[in-house]
């Protein structure tokens, strides 16, 4: 197809890049337009110059080489049908995601999954060789470890200024490199400005009256490094322990001894502010109350007292068009539906 | 009994390491080891409130005179069987889903409103129908998306630990819309209906149930609920002379047919 993609539902759309396969901006009811970039990005855990402040268990300290993009682009699969529309992307081996607008939602469901992180010691790993373990798509990596984020980007003004929750209930403003309660002189400009979002992380553009939220489906590590972006870390695997209790790095083996794969949902929300706010806080208490579910398997022939769905062919019934006659000898096909034809046309030629 | 296993483990799991995982592995390991056993034991209290819930309802019927449904009667006794890596796509019981085979199932909603639940479920391939367990059983709007592969490869290794072998077929999830009233809990019976996928089975009978299906108010949801695009492959209509087509919204700038 000519032009970008647009997918999603008659209140949100998501607009995708057909060279990149990225999201490039997003959509609303009345047609506007804002851009609006999501990818992934890690920090090569710090180690090789002040051993003593590892990136670890207790510490975030990323090199001074900020955060590197997983993939420029991702191969991409649109979906659409009566209840969701979707966008798989897939990244790389270890990254890949499901953007997903329900049919009567008014957020974006970002369901990620990382890992396992690669690491040099991979590559040397016999059982670990051939599938997506093989050398070719790997970017080697450092031996200290990496820590990804998923960054969303937007042009809107924020002065600095972006919004955490503490507890799911009171609201925190936060000014990047800025304390309120003393003068802050920092070296480490990432890690500083990094803090625990609990239920939701937000930036507002005043002069636009528009509120970008973000929520994640755990408690994560979240900032606002440049203006008009919001970006939370998502999974970590370090190689070097911080020396600061835990006496073991944080490379947690999954199955195979390859690292922990880690999946989850962020919900985006964005608009004007005061239904953007009202929205957040329903979501939010969703998210947090969120509803159990099990099953039961009943034996097939139990019948579950339940009348039978109204068969498919009441009204309307399609035979080959050369046995008009017998249509007629059998009532027509419209006979029990509102479109009846009527049985002269049919006798008379059912083209 | 059932809940104290849990609060004392939740107890411990305040620690800032278990928060945080930063702890030493084998630490991890225990603290995943003692949740996975307190969750097992309060499901079983799950199920005996869900049984009060539904004692009390039948309660008021019977007094209505109306018999308890064949469905509460099944709740009440058969087994109850809870999925814990369906955040993998991965489900046992629904993966095994046999063709006219049915499965109930069960979503609680411990908010204090109506909330809007999408239920994902993996399944083998094949034609699903949806229905609510109660009135008439009305046909709920459903839609089958792949699993993506990443985490199809993720799923292979649950299954390998499950039952040891991969299940090739496995590669769909049946979504659908569960509308939830406050504190407590919607049924919704899953049924194959045939072997292979050919499109979803959509009957536009449900399309209009679920555009019309009294939407709860303080949600900002309702809407028009827009005739599903034709996505190539074939959608299974029912005729639907007597429910009103609703226009669908155009949404400007290019349409994908497929």
């Amino acid at each position: 197809a000519k032009g970008d993609f647009l997918f999603g539902n008659a209140r949100i759309s998501g607009i995708i890049d057909q060279h990149t396969g990225l999201l490039k901006g997003i959509q609303f009811a009345d047609g506007r337009r804002l851009p609006f970039k999501q990818n992934f990005y890690y920090y090569d855990a710090d180690g090789k110059y002040r051993p003593e402040k590892n990136s670890g268990a207790y510490i975030f300290n990323p090199t001074d080489r900020g955060a590197q993009r997983i993939s420029p682009k991702a191969e991409i699969e649109i979906l659409r049908g009566p209840v969701v529309e979707e966008v798989h992307q897939v990244f790389s081996p270890w990254c890949s995601q499901v953007i997903r607008i329900y049919k009567h939602s008014d957020y974006i469901e970002f369901h990620w999954l990382v890992g396992p992180i690669p690491i040099q010691a991979d590559l040397n790993n016999p059982n670990l060789q051939g599938g997506t373990m093989n050398q070719a798509n790997y970017q080697p990596i450092s031996d200290n470890g990496r820590e990804v984020v998923s960054l969303y980007e937007t042009d809107m003004k924020t002065n600095g200024t972006f919004f955490t929750d503490s507890n799911g209930r009171e609201t925190i403003r936060r000014l990047r490199d800025h304390r309120s309660d003393y003068r802050l002189f920092t070296s480490e400009h990432t890690a500083s400005n990094y803090y625990p979002i609990t239920s939701w992380i937000f930036i507002r553009d005043y002069d636009r009256n528009l509120q970008l939220s973000i929520l994640p489906d755990r408690p994560q590590g979240g900032s606002s490094i440049h203006d008009g972006q919001v970006e939370l870390m998502l999974h970590r695997r370090l190689l070097q322990d911080d020396g600061l209790g835990v006496e073991e790095p944080l490379n947690e083996p999954g199955i195979d001894r390859r690292g922990l794969i880690i999946r989850g949902k962020h919900y985006l929300l964005i608009g004007p502010i005061d239904s953007v706010i009202r929205s957040t806080r329903q979501l939010s208490k969703q998210l947090h109350l969120h509803p159990v579910q099990w099953f039961q398997a009943p034996p097939v022939a139990m019948n579950l007292g339940l009348p039978a769905v109204p068969s498919s062919n009441n009204g309307l019934i399609l035979s080959s068009a050369g046995t008009s006659s017998n249509l007629a000898a059998n009532g027509g096909a419209g006979s029990s539906g509102g479109d009846s034809l009527s049985n002269s046309a049919l006798s008379g030629g059912s083209s | 009994n059932e809940l104290e296993p849990l609060q004392e483990t939740l107890g411990i799991l305040q620690h800032h390491d278990a928060v945080t995982g930063t702890c030493k592995q084998f630490v991890n390991d225990d603290y995943s080891r003692m949740l996975a056993h307190a969750m097992k034991k309060a499901h079983h209290s799950l199920v005996t409130s869900v049984a009060k819930i539904i004692e009390h309802n039948n309660e008021q019927r019977g007094q209505q005179g109306q018999p308890m449904s064949p469905i509460d009667t099944f709740i009440m006794k058969g087994e109850h069987i809870f999925c814990s890596s369906l955040n993998a796509s991965h489900c046992q019981i629904s993966e095994k889903l046999d063709r006219f085979e049915k499965l109930l199932i069960h979503v609680y909603n411990p908010a204090s409103h109506t909330v809007q639940h999408y239920v994902q479920i993996p399944v083998r391939d094949g034609r699903y129908m949806v229905r609510e367990s109660t009135g008439p059983g009305l046909v709920v709007a459903s839609q089958q998306t792949p699993i993506p592969p990443a985490v199809l490869r993720l799923t292979s290794i649950e299954s390998r630990q499950d039952y040891g072998v991969i299940d090739p077929e496995v590669s769909k999830e049946l979504i659908f819309a569960a509308i939830l009233p406050p504190l407590t809990m919607a049924t919704y019976i899953i049924e194959k209906t045939a072997l292979s996928s050919s499109g979803n089975l959509m009957t536009s009978a449900a399309s209009s149930l679920y555009s019309s299906q009294s939407m709860p108010n303080n949600n900002n949801l309702g809407g028009q609920f827009l005739p599903p695009r034709q996505p190539g492959g074939n959608q299974f209509h029912t005729n639907a002379n007597n429910i009103q087509r609703r226009e669908s919204i155009p949404v400007s700038g290019p349409q994908l047919t497929t």
